[in-house]
């Protein structure tokens, strides 16, 4: 409140843009300092991530569900029939808007030590005959410098949203539209590519750690008993109960969202795999 | 591979790894209240074990990279295509007493590009850049020094990157690699990509990034980069996956850099496989929404 106060009142002042940048300078620094000193203080110890896996579930997963159960309602004809046309549309439809946003466990024990082997499809890869481009990947990276270049170069100073009010037809980072002719890809109908399963390990460090001093007691080595010890085993694979996925195209991660939030057994499990089985609780 | 003349297996299986940030300073048996770097352990609960505890809060050992790069070279290694990995190799900086410098955050890079090379590496060729399995490597926010902030190339940490991942990344893309350490490799050639996307260039708490509007904005660069990336890589018939470090959420991106890089992925559904990202060490998912992206773009 303190700052916004000191915006506004700085705002009107003689040399407003100098205000704003100091203003802007004070907001930088707040932050970049808070940021600083949290990374001091915490390093890596997990602080709060199951609120933040809460908050997924209720802003991502909440919405997904939302729309299926809107989707159900028209089905079953329980909404207004006038409504129906518009909002009807079919699951395909439903999951295309989406992309999957995968977020990995980690080595670094902040849970359990952990990593992922994906496996995809390959059916079909010796019929994939398409023809390669003539042009050469030297060339093509020539052009595409070229291109960037250029793209600096022209108006440096222009700002595309600011300037004119509104977006530029030359805003470059901005794509066309999907053409209608191309088909869906590899991650919403199965295909050469598609990803198919995947299979979670990781490593129990108590586990490991108390098997490792045993072996030491017993006399064993250090290097030994590490060798012994120190293991990955599977936590679990995508095709795993309670949740098993029969595929992993954006529909069945569309389905398992809106499930997550209507499931709390569901939920739980979720939660233990996001913690990498290590028993993280807030 | 139709430029060596190479037949090669494929398993359909590939690897996904992130995070290891192993630390030089971990010691076995020292404070874990002192971030596992010194001291006697007040109880049994505060000793740091060999291969690091759960929660604990200190970063990984180095027996923990050693050991879980071992495990992966004895079960994993030889049944895979290709690896995604997606960066934060070093400790991070929560010791007071010991600073970490820019000098210890390339040198620990270059000891885990050098393993994993070694790793993954067609030991009977003697081209460096052969593989077994193709090593696609991105940069985390841990990996730049100061933390957090990387800029647009040509900087001397691009340069340092390119020489670490000197066999990492095509020789063809050292120029454009050189503006935003970002590359592509073909891990199927002419069939199956991955883009390594550097996103620190979309990252919030990169202090050099305030939008991806203005073209000053490194983002802006990033995203014209990907867009022509992808354009190609649809012209040519390439399926790809997109990887990086911090991973493509709201929370994550400066707001216009995450409504068009939602987009991208949006309009390139037909080439897309997906996305995968390491830095919150949690394993989920989460659905970005192509259609809204575009609403609050036309909106705003």
């Amino acid at each position: 409140e303190q700052l916004n106060g000191a915006s506004l009142y700085k705002s009107y002042s003689d040399n407003e843009a100098d205000a704003e940048v100091a203003d802007d300078d004070d907001d930088f620094f707040l932050d970049h300092a808070m940021c600083a000193s949290e990374t001091h203080l915490l390093g890596a110890k997990p602080v709060q991530k199951e609120s933040y896996m809460n908050s997924v579930k209720n802003v991502f997963y909440q919405k997904i569900f939302d729309k299926f159960e809107d989707q159900e309602a028209y089905q079953t004809g329980k909404r207004k029939r006038k409504n129906l046309r518009k909002k009807r549309k079919s699951m395909e439809k439903l999951c295309e808007r989406y992309s999957i946003v995968q977020i990995a466990g980690s080595v670094i024990p902040t849970f359990n030590p952990g990593f992922r082997i994906w496996e995809y499809n390959l059916t079909g890869i010796d019929n994939d005959d398409q023809l390669l481009r003539a042009q050469s990947w030297d060339k093509f990276y020539q052009n595409l410098e070229r291109i960037m270049d250029n793209d600096v170069r022209i108006d440096e100073d222009y700002s595309i949203v600011e300037i004119t009010g509104k977006r530029s037809k030359n805003d470059k980072t901005l794509p066309a539209k999907k053409p209608k002719n191309l088909p869906l890809g590899p991650a919403h109908v199965a295909q050469l590519f598609s990803p198919t399963k995947f299979i979670q390990y990781f490593a129990d460090l108590s586990e490991i750690d108390k098997q490792y001093k045993d072996l030491l007691k017993q006399g064993k080595n250090a290097s030994e008993a590490a060798d012994f010890a120190f293991k990955y085993k599977v936590e679990y694979t995508s095709q795993d109960e309670p949740y098993a996925l029969g595929g992993l195209l954006v529909k069945d991660y569309i389905s398992l969202a809106s499930k997550l939030v209507s499931d709390k057994k569901l939920w739980k499990k979720f939660l233990e795999r996001a913690f990498i089985s290590s028993g993280y609780k807030d | 591979d139709s430029q060596t003349g190479k037949e090669k297996k494929l398993h359909g299986r590939f690897l996904h790894i992130t995070d290891i940030h192993p630390d030089s300073h971990y010691r076995e048996g020292s404070s874990i209240d002192k971030q596992c770097h010194r001291d006697k352990p007040e109880d049994k609960k505060d000793r740091a074990p060999r291969f690091g505890r759960a929660c604990a809060g200190c970063d990984g050992s180095v027996d923990l990279m050693d050991y879980t790069l071992k495990w992966i070279k004895e079960n994993v290694r030889d049944e895979i295509d290709f690896v995604i990995w997606t960066g934060d190799n070093v400790r991070h900086d929560n010791d007071r007493q010991i600073p970490r410098t820019e000098f210890e955050i390339l040198d620990m890079n270059e000891v885990l590009a050098q393993k994993m090379h070694s790793l993954f590496c067609d030991h009977e060729s003697n081209n460096p850049r052969d593989f077994d399995a193709m090593v696609v490597p991105s940069l985390g926010n841990n990996d730049v020094f100061p933390h957090n902030l990387f800029a647009m190339g040509p900087t001397l940490q691009t340069r340092e990157y390119y020489r670490i991942w000197n066999t990492f990344v095509p020789q063809e893309q050292q120029r454009i690699f050189d503006r935003s350490a970002s590359f592509v490799t073909e891990v199927i050639p002419g069939k199956l990509a991955v883009i390594s996307i550097n996103t620190l260039f979309l990252f919030k708490s990169n202090p050099l990034v305030d939008n991806c509007d203005s073209k000053k904005q490194p983002g802006y660069q990033l995203l014209v980069w990907l867009g022509n990336i992808l354009q190609e890589m649809r012209e040519r018939g390439i399926k790809v996956w997109l990887s990086g470090h911090v991973p493509a959420i709201p929370k994550n991106y400066a707001d216009s850099c995450y409504d068009k890089f939602t987009l991208w992925t949006y309009e390139y559904r037909d080439i897309i496989i997906g996305s995968l990202y390491g830095h919150m060490n949690m394993d989920h998912f989460i659905p970005a929404d192509g259609k809204k992206s575009w609403k609050i773009i036309n909106e705003r």
